[in-house]
């Protein structure tokens, strides 16, 4: 565990609980891609299917082969699945009527589609848990992709939405340093699956980055795409 | 070796 991976993870939680608060604080999802979040809870629920390995050892008090990363893992895979689906939650009840959907309007089979065929071709084991961890993987990676194109539609983003996005793609290039000072630090690291998706990833937000900067720099609080 | 070991990250 290095710095820049302990400041991804946290930073990637601190975007699950801007996002809640704003919610929350204006009873409003308005500006928030509901289809970008269900791509979430699906990334999630995909990729931490493990729980269920380190639940049954704990179960059988199997304690072997649980470190302290195993429980900081679990830890916050369980927070990030249940801020998630909360997020989910929310969005489709009390706060349905504030909801974006109208302009929601990206094709979800665009993204859905691609990820399941790569991740059956591209994989490091042909088994369920590692097909489905890939497939989140990539999933993740273009998740984004709704909300980016309702960003566009919009024009304009609220400040703490604009804080989400900031954070929740900021996260992912952190992983990309944590990645190259592993890869320096430790014996035969490597993860090209997950490195060519986190880059992607980042790549996505590069546009919002710099319209980010922008505004941060200006001190306006809302983030104004050109027209 | 567990999968968390195989995938130690989040």
């Amino acid at each position: 565990m290095n710095i820049f991976r302990i400041s991804a993870d946290l930073l990637h939680l601190a975007s699950f609980f801007i996002l809640i608060f704003k919610m929350k604080a204006t009873k409003s999802c308005k500006g928030i891609s509901f289809k970008t979040q269900l791509m979430y809870t699906l990334v999630f629920t995909c990729r931490y299917l493990d729980l269920f390995h380190v639940l049954g050892m704990m179960i059988t008090f199997n304690f072997a082969h649980i470190t302290g990363l195993t429980l900081y893992n679990t830890f916050m895979k369980i927070l990030f699945l249940a801020a998630s689906y909360y997020i989910v939650y929310l969005m489709r009840t009390e706060l349905k009527s504030t909801s974006d959907d109208a302009r929601d309007t990206f094709v979800l089979w665009h993204i859905l589609a691609p990820c399941a065929v790569l991740a059956l071709i591209f994989n490091a084991q042909f088994t369920i848990l590692e097909i489905l961890w890939t497939f989140s993987i990539y999933l993740e990676a273009v998740a984004v992709m709704p909300q980016l194109m309702l960003l566009i539609e919009t024009g304009e983003a609220d400040s703490l939405s604009s804080h989400y996005m900031f954070a929740v793609g900021g996260y992912r290039a952190l992983y990309l340093v944590n990645w190259v000072y592993r890869y320096a630090t430790e014996p035969y690291y490597s993860n090209w699956i997950a490195w060519i998706a986190g880059f992607v990833q980042t790549a996505l937000f590069g546009d919002f980055f710099y319209y980010y900067f922008v505004k941060i720099m200006s001190g306006d609080a809302a983030l104004k795409l050109p027209t | 070796e567990s999968d968390d070991e195989l995938h130690d990250e989040l």
